[in-house]
């Protein structure tokens, strides 16, 4: 029904709610984030639950970043040089990503790199 | 992306987006999608932010970015954000954030919006003139007759677009241009999300009928990482994962 070139003729859908079917792959998890916690402890709990995803994606953005720079300079100045802006970002942010780094074991710079994507994706 | 805020006859307003990224990010031939887009999905959570055993706003973000990109503060606004392209992008806005000027991220100032602000005039005064690193729509809700998109460069407010329902305008819908410009013919999300919403009309609009706008191709599209939908009367967020099987658009 959907063409794959405009103008586009597939019908308004209806009766799509509940979501169902194959467009649908299931509901976002809840999680509270205690504000009253230090910044670097807010996010441990999802980190704890989502590391493997995290280390996952960070590994896809590096495999595609190694495809375009396969001497992996663009990975060392993220991996070295990111860390020196983390001051520079805005608290109580800076503490998190700390904490965030911390609890996945991934380097600071690279939870910067994520953090700063929009921005970067602006480009 | 495309972000949808409707008015119904009875004066409630309903916020929904469909949040779209990953484009050029490494097509995946087995899965028929984009890679990024595919790896951020297990990441996309709900999260309900509290003081003191109390929700202070509720907000959808992907699990280790600390930012936001769709909230709710209860009883007071909605709140979303649409990339927009600019050849005055983020590169430039961070280059001279590292040289010293005082801008803002802006996944960290929807954070802190929604963290803070009391009312929506106080929200979007400061989505208005605050600075950013990188150009950005805005799509701001409130309670009835209060809604707008606000269209940003790193610099200033270039428009904001307000509902007006009085007029008819029932309902503001943005995708990634600028309202007043024609999209882009091969990236044309609006017309049709358009036909569908004239089509439902404002005396049916409801969540799940928004639902239904944000599941029409190529509304919905490989690009599609969740649909979020918003009251803002009764604090609901809901958020779910999406998926486009083919045929579909890639963007």
């Amino acid at each position: 029904r959907a063409q794959d070139i405009p103008p586009y003729t597939e019908d308004c859908r209806t009766g799509t709610y509940p979501p169902t079917g194959p467009t649908f792959k299931g509901n976002a998890s809840w999680y509270t984030i205690n504000l009253d916690l230090p910044p670097e402890e807010r996010w441990n709990k999802v980190i704890k639950d989502k590391k493997k995803e995290i280390v996952n994606l960070m590994q896809v953005i590096k495999d595609l970043v190694e495809a375009f720079d396969p001497t992996g300079q663009v990975i060392r100045l993220v991996d070295y040089k990111l860390p020196i802006l983390l001051d520079s970002l805005p608290y109580p942010f800076n503490e998190e990503i700390q904490g965030i780094a911390d609890a996945s074991g991934l380097p600071v710079g690279e939870v910067i790199f994520y953090n700063i994507f929009y921005e970067l994706s602006c480009l | 992306c495309t972000s949808i805020i409707a008015e119904d006859e009875k004066g409630r307003m309903f916020h929904a987006r469909n949040l779209d990224f990953g484009l050029f990010l490494g097509w995946d031939i087995k899965h028929s999608t984009w890679i990024v887009n595919r790896a951020l999905k297990p990441l996309v959570l709900n999260l309900d932010f509290q003081k003191r055993n109390k929700t202070v706003f509720k907000g959808v973000t992907f699990a280790g970015y600390v930012g936001m990109l769709t909230g709710i503060k209860s009883n007071i606004f909605t709140l979303s954000m649409n990339e927009r392209y600019s050849l005055d992008g983020g590169f430039m806005g961070i280059l001279e954030w590292i040289f010293g000027v005082n801008s803002s991220w802006v996944g960290f100032l929807m954070r802190s919006v929604l963290e803070n602000a009391t009312s929506y005039k106080e929200v979007k005064k400061e989505l208005v003139e605050t600075k950013l690193i990188a150009p950005a729509y805005f799509i701001l809700g409130g309670k009835s007759g209060e809604a707008c998109v606000i269209t940003r460069t790193r610099e200033d407010s270039m428009d904001v677009w307000e509902l007006d329902v009085k007029q008819g305008m029932w309902y503001l819908l943005e995708t990634n241009y600028d309202h007043w410009n024609q999209p882009m013919f091969l990236d044309d999300r609006r017309t049709p999300a358009m036909k569908c919403m004239n089509r439902i009309t404002q005396k049916n609009i409801s969540l799940p009928t928004l639902y239904d706008v944000l599941s029409t191709k190529p509304v919905l599209n490989k690009l599609t990482t969740y649909t979020a939908l918003m009251s803002v009367d009764d604090g609901t967020l809901e958020t779910y994962l999406r998926d486009c099987p083919n045929p579909c658009m890639p963007w």
